[in-house]
């Protein structure tokens, strides 16, 4: 998977996402955006699949946007396993009551960051103000790094299935670098959600796996765009 | 190298209504022998075995667990379906049993 959060020049935060999955094709045909209705009105949008549950994409609209990503594996015992389903969240399912229950982009970062989780993972937090955007990376217990975007330079994060801060193998660095690249030379003066979403089209970023690929910002919920992707 | 990209179906869940009742109208939107068999092709392809043995083990003890409210969803969903429950619960660990 790659999840982007990027901010324009006038402080926009615009947030993007390719969902990759091997075996992916029958799951194209029954992607659905999803919008959750309490009380008559929309309380948050999710991208999935019919009859799986959670979310890995979503907005709660006018407060914050959230994708997750796959982190490394764990070896696990089944016995271990079991315990840790009575006390830890499958990460899907955690990002959707995330979704249901946070006040707001804060509120959204410090429940996603202290929920035991059952795997390791990587939560992409996007808000409504300029510089709220978050990649926290978890392990089962922990966040173990928060990677922030920063006027120091950093108005772009695009995080994939490895740590930030190591160098990744080959064949997901590729996502990494081309990303990098075209961010640096659109500029921030020239970001909104098209140019997002031509970004995560580019080669290797968009691959075979890509199931969809879903492009959103907070401050405009009705903005929320998700695409079917189908390689020819 | 794309053929043209797709709109998803925009469904609704209202979240007033009872769990095992609100994605019934989503699923109405679909062909449900399609849709039955694509989901038993993604437990048949990306579930590990062992996960598959362990889930059928631990559904029993779901009742009052953390996952309490979206075990709910998932049995209307599977009723609707005509699935097992351990199916259902299997498709909605595809993604966490890839990384387990």
């Amino acid at each position: 998977c790659t999840s982007i959060l990027v901010q324009d020049a006038n402080g926009h935060i615009y947030h993007g996402r390719n969902l990759d999955f091997v075996s992916g094709t029958g799951l194209r045909n029954i992607t659905v955006d999803v919008q959750f209705i309490k009380n008559g009105q929309i309380a948050y949008t999710g991208t999935t699949f019919i009859g799986y549950v959670g979310l890995w994409t979503g907005q709660s609209p006018y407060k914050f946007t959230v994708t997750g990503n796959q982190r490394q594996k764990d070896q696990w015992q089944k016995n271990a396993t079991e315990t840790l389903f009575k006390t830890h969240y499958p990460p899907g399912w955690f990002i959707r009551k995330t979704l249901e229950e946070a006040k707001d982009y804060k509120d959204a970062v410090r429940r996603l960051s202290n929920q035991p989780l059952i795997t390791n993972v990587y939560c992409i937090v996007g808000g409504i103000n300029a510089w709220e955007g978050v990649v926290i990376s978890r392990n089962r217990t922990d966040p173990v790094d928060f990677w922030l975007l920063n006027p120091k330079g950093e108005w772009f994060l695009v995080q994939i299935n490895c740590d930030h801060w190591v160098k990744c193998p080959r064949t997901t660095e590729f996502r990494k670098i081309p990303a990098s690249k075209a961010f640096n030379e659109a500029g921030p003066e020239n970001i909104n959600l098209y140019k997002l979403y031509e970004i995560l089209s580019l080669c290797p970023i968009l691959s075979d796996i890509t199931v969809y690929t879903t492009v959103m910002s907070a401050a405009n919920p009705d903005e929320y765009m998700t695409r079917v992707r189908t390689p020819s | 190298t794309e053929s043209p990209d797709m709109i998803p179906p925009r469904v609704t869940v209202n979240l007033d209504e009872a769990p095992e009742e609100r994605w019934l109208p989503s699923l109405q939107r679909f062909d449900q022998d399609t849709l039955r068999a694509i989901l038993r092709n993604v437990i048949q392809h990306r579930i590990p075995e062992w996960f598959n043995v362990f889930m059928k083990e631990f559904v029993d003890h779901l009742q009052g667990s953390l996952l309490e409210p979206f075990v709910r969803e998932i049995r209307g969903i599977c009723n609707a379906l005509n699935l097992s429950f351990v199916d259902g619960m299997l498709i909605n660990m595809i993604y966490e049993s890839s990384m387990l």
